[in-house]
């Protein structure tokens, strides 16, 4: 009863206690690094807090945000090869601590990796979506263009660096950011593949999983890289 | 590693215990993810100012240990941390964001008189 875990909270810059209904997984690239710096400073490794070598940027705060967004269609492929679209939606406001962005990372997991089930090549289009509108009535729209990548075989993680969001949200701290993802089948419709070509997209629309990873650096915590610690 | 105390100058002196932190004692397993709790150190002990040059302690401990044979009054040096490490803590907030963090200067390495 004497446990005054507010006062702990905010030590810990937190607002309160977090009270998650469930846990989700934890991505391989934060349990890599978790596991690095445990080890290290198990070992009496000194550490740089303020550079995330794994990633390349300096940050002392990771986090993975969930994509909150819907698929746009989940027909069969469409004449011009269309797989499908996808509007991805992360919530930005849930960064709340004072500092810069020093990376945001989209990955895309286009489900588990299998030898014997390569799919026809696929081409992954990624832009800034322009809407919804006001309460969400109308469609989002593919907006500037961001990424766009041919994948053979379409399996596992793809990453993407968003440079551009970055550079956004130091500018003004967006509350939100939204994508338009497009993934077109490249097969070839009069050659016969056409049924691999349903089967890789149907795989996706089931498999496909969007996370953001966002580093930050606060300058209270990271005094710029000139100033070295005595 | 153990420190050669003099004979009969200090039955407790300032030295790191160590403490297991379980984050479900605290009710903190529902949002950390990782670690399950932490092994902490704090420092305690006697720093009597005779021990002062066989513990690792500070210029300002003589300061302080003068000022108290001076002035009883004035506080002996104490027991403090000298070398600390940081924690990386892995958790969940309500938005189902995952987020890794480092705190520094968390945990206790060395302890000496200060």
């Amino acid at each position: 009863s004497k446990f005054q875990e507010y006062d702990f909270l905010q030590f810990l810059d937190l607002e309160k206690a977090p009270s998650p209904r469930r846990f989700q997984p934890v991505p391989r690239i934060l349990r890599k690094i978790f596991q690095a710096r445990e080890a290290a400073a198990a070992g009496g490794v000194s550490q740089d807090f303020c550079y995330v070598k794994e990633l390349g940027v300096r940050g002392n705060l990771l986090r993975l945000l969930p994509d909150q967004g819907f698929f746009l269609n989940t027909q069969n492929p469409s004449r011009d090869g269309s797989c499908l679209q996808k509007y991805l939606y992360f919530n930005l406001s849930a960064i709340k601590e004072k500092g810069t962005l020093t990376m945001a990372r989209l990955t895309l997991d286009l489900g588990p990796r299998s030898y014997y089930n390569l799919g026809p090549e696929v081409e992954v289009a990624l832009s800034v979506a322009e809407g919804p509108g006001v309460w969400g009535r109308s469609l989002p729209k593919p907006g500037r263009r961001l990424a766009l990548q041919s994948v053979p075989g379409p399996q596992g993680p793809l990453h993407f660096n968003l440079q551009d969001v970055v550079k956004d949200w130091n500018g003004n701290r967006l509350k939100n950011l939204g994508l338009y993802l497009e993934i077109l089948a490249k097969g070839d419709r009069h050659s016969g593949v056409n049924f691999q070509v349903e089967n890789t997209c149907d795989r996706l629309l089931r498999s496909l999983r969007a996370s953001l990873l966002v580093v930050t650096l606060n300058p209270d915590h990271c005094p710029s890289s000139s100033r070295k610690r005595r | 590693a153990a420190i050669p105390v003099p004979k009969g100058s200090c039955r407790n002196p300032c030295h790191r215990h160590q403490l297991f932190i379980n984050f479900r004692d605290l009710g903190w397993h529902k949002w950390i993810i990782a670690p399950k709790g932490f092994m902490a150190n704090y420092c305690h002990g006697d720093c009597p100012f005779s021990m002062t040059t066989y513990l690792n302690s500070s210029n300002y401990a003589f300061m302080q240990a003068l000022m108290h044979a001076v002035d009883p009054k004035v506080p002996k040096a104490v027991c403090i941390p000298t070398k600390l490490s940081p924690i990386s803590m892995l958790y969940q907030d309500n938005d189902e964001t995952v987020i890794l963090r480092h705190y520094e200067d968390m945990v206790v390495d060395e302890c000496g008189c200060g």
